[in-house]
């Protein structure tokens, strides 16, 4: 892996005894690329870089006979500090609290919608799924299915109301019929669209979540930046869940993600199967991202 | 880059940075990068614009090493879309036959996904609207028994085209690709005398993985074209350039939006300009 790389850069050009600043610059060109080969942002890799280049040369790592070791070190310690804190529980008060889920066309809302419902469930709440995707073909049908499988009741809409009517209708119903958290399951949308933006800033609104967060897929490439930065800018989010992580893509969204949200990843998903949520390891999620 | 007329270091470096983020990926950057390097005589004082013309031309080079097939092949024909979760099989399955009803075919869907909550109930919806049949069985039944009902259905209501959706699948589940491997063996018996095409659908938002989904995928069954869904974002899906290199796979279709009209016909060199930008 990188460390291989590295070995393979000091041993070619470290000199007697000192690594030169061409042996440094070797190695920060195989950091940058092992990055942007998984797929993280290359305006992340570029500040990423540089602060690895500082802790670096401010050390005497460098000198030391296991510098490959140790550079890559710092560069896991260094990624490991951008991706945060290890994921929790969801934060919940309010009577009752919400949960609203948002986020690109298929990153996986709907299916995780499940997931947090059965999480709950098992954790002694009484949750509720919201199928307030009005948009797509059988959305609320998919929630349906997917509540009945997990054993939590789903609302759905009523004919011609709106995400934001039913919004509203929900709080109400939810507290008089004892409900303690709801979960939100919302369309698929653009950060481009105007108009679905506002839409779901408004619901937002009406709703006040506890917890909101955006649902993006772990495969994404360098577009993670775009997206996740307009939807930190224009929503208050609160954390994000990684999506379709029983894959073998490297990850490298998830700090790009990281560094342009400024919210941290709460959880993962690991497959199709209501129980294939996991809480984010920052640890794992760094090795992974350098393969 | 600016109106920069000079090809310095930081000109070329922030050409190569420009393609990595339409995600061609490192490699694939380096090397178009490298081309216009050895041309930079010809490009010295002049306007960007051309340079970026020749960077343009160039990627539409590597995606033409991969020769498209006809979007429309004469004869009956079975598609079958494949690909990982979400990247928009079911959506494009109804804006492909859509696509082929205005051209005038005589189109079938088949409900090949039996694994997800509602997949058979949202493709019905679609072929509702659209007014095309479509083929199903109840949730959990065998994929390759619907296949197989729907290629039967086809050649008995003289259908020109069938097109079959499959559950998403991610290429590392070993199981999941050999049963798609069968529904693939099912059409080759039961369709023998007609064209057969296998579509990857791609998402445009995925990075350097879908390479590797490429391989895998084509791997198991031969994956004659790419679809590319959600274009109409903000991803450029560069990456179908490092495809077309390394496994010779074209880009057949785009998809351009959540109705059924939005697929559009691939254009390499539009493709190419889109890319450099
Ligand atoms: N392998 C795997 N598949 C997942 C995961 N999460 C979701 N999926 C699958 O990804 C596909 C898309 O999931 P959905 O829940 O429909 O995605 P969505 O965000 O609700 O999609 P839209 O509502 O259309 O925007 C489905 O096939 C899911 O089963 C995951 O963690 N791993
Ligand atoms: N903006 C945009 N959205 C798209 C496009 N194609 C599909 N989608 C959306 O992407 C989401 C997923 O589409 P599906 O067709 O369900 O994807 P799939 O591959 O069949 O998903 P699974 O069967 O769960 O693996 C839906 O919300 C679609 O409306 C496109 O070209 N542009
Ligand atoms: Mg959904
Ligand atoms: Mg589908």
């Amino acid at each position: 892996g990188l460390q291989d790389r590295l070995q393979g850069v000091f041993k070619r050009l470290k000199g007697e005894g000192r690594v030169s600043e061409e042996a440094l610059q070797a190695a920060l060109r195989e950091i940058r690329l092992a990055l942007l080969e998984a797929d993280v942002n290359f305006r992340v890799v570029k500040s990423f870089v540089a602060r690895v280049r500082e802790r670096s040369i401010g050390s005497d790592v460098l000198e030391s006979l296991t510098a490959a070791q140790q550079v890559v070190k710092i560069v896991k310690d260094e990624l490991v500090g951008i991706l945060g804190e290890p994921g929790g529980d969801l934060r919940l008060t309010g009577h009752p609290s919400v949960v609203l889920l948002c986020g690109l066309q298929g990153s996986g809302k709907t299916t995780t919608a499940g997931k947090l419902a059965k999480k709950l469930r098992e954790s002694g709440r009484q949750p509720l799924l919201v199928a307030a995707d009005l948009q797509r073909a059988a959305a609320v049908e998919q929630l349906r299915q997917v509540g009945a499988g997990v054993g939590v009741p789903v609302l759905g809409p009523d004919d011609g109301e709106t995400a934001v009517d039913l919004a509203t209708r929900v709080s109400r119903e939810a507290r008089e019929r004892g409900y303690d958290v709801v979960v939100f399951d919302t369309a698929g949308r653009l950060h481009i669209d105007e108009a679905l933006m506002d839409e779901i800033a408004v619901l937002a609104k009406s709703l006040d979540p506890t917890e909101f967060l955006f649902v993006a897929d772990a495969m994404t490439g360098q577009d993670a930046v775009k997206s996740a930065g307009a939807f930190g800018k224009l929503l208050p989010l609160t954390g994000v869940i990684l999506t379709k992580l029983d894959g073998d893509s490297r990850g490298g969204a998830a700090l790009s993600i990281r560094s342009v949200a400024e919210v941290p990843i709460r959880f993962v998903g690991v497959g199709e199967k209501p129980d294939d949520l996991e809480v984010f390891d920052p640890e794992r999620m760094a090795s992974r991202i350098l393969g | 880059i600016a109106d920069r007329a000079f090809l310095d270091e930081e000109t070329l470096e922030s050409l190569e940075e420009g393609l990595i983020a339409a995600d061609l990926g490192v490699e694939t950057s380096q090397e178009l990068v490298e081309s216009v390097r050895k041309e930079a005589k010809r490009f010295e004082g002049g306007d960007l614009s051309r340079l970026r013309d020749h960077l343009a031309d160039r990627v539409a080079v590597l995606l033409l090493d991969a020769p498209q097939p006809p979007a429309r092949p004469a004869g009956r024909l079975v598609t079958l879309l494949v690909g990982v979760n979400g990247v928009g099989k079911t959506t494009s399955a109804a804006k492909l036959a859509a696509w082929h009803q205005r051209h005038g075919d005589r189109v079938l869907l088949a409900a090949g996904d039996t694994f997800r909550a509602a997949a058979t109930e949202q493709l019905e919806l679609w072929a509702d609207r659209l007014d095309i049949d479509v083929v199903k069985q109840k949730a959990g039944a065998d994929p390759a028994a619907v296949v197989y009902d729907a290629l039967q259905a086809g050649a008995a209501r003289s259908a020109d085209h069938v097109i079959v959706d499959t559950a998403g699948r991610l290429h590392n589940r070993q199981g999941l690709m050999a049963e798609l491997a069968k529904i693939k063996r099912v059409i080759e018996r039961t369709a023998a005398g007609w064209k057969k095409r296998t579509l990857l659908v791609l998402d445009a938002t995925t990075g350097q993985n879908a390479i590797s989904q490429a391989r895998e995928f084509t791997r198991h069954v031969a994956v004659d074209g790419i679809l590319l869904a959600k274009v109409d974002g903000t991803a450029k899906g560069g990456v179908t350039v490092a495809i077309a290199r390394e496994l010779r796979i074209p880009v057949m279709f785009l998809g351009v939006g959540e109705g059924a009209e939005d697929l559009v016909e691939f254009r390499p060199r539009e493709f190419a300009e889109a890319l450099v930008g």
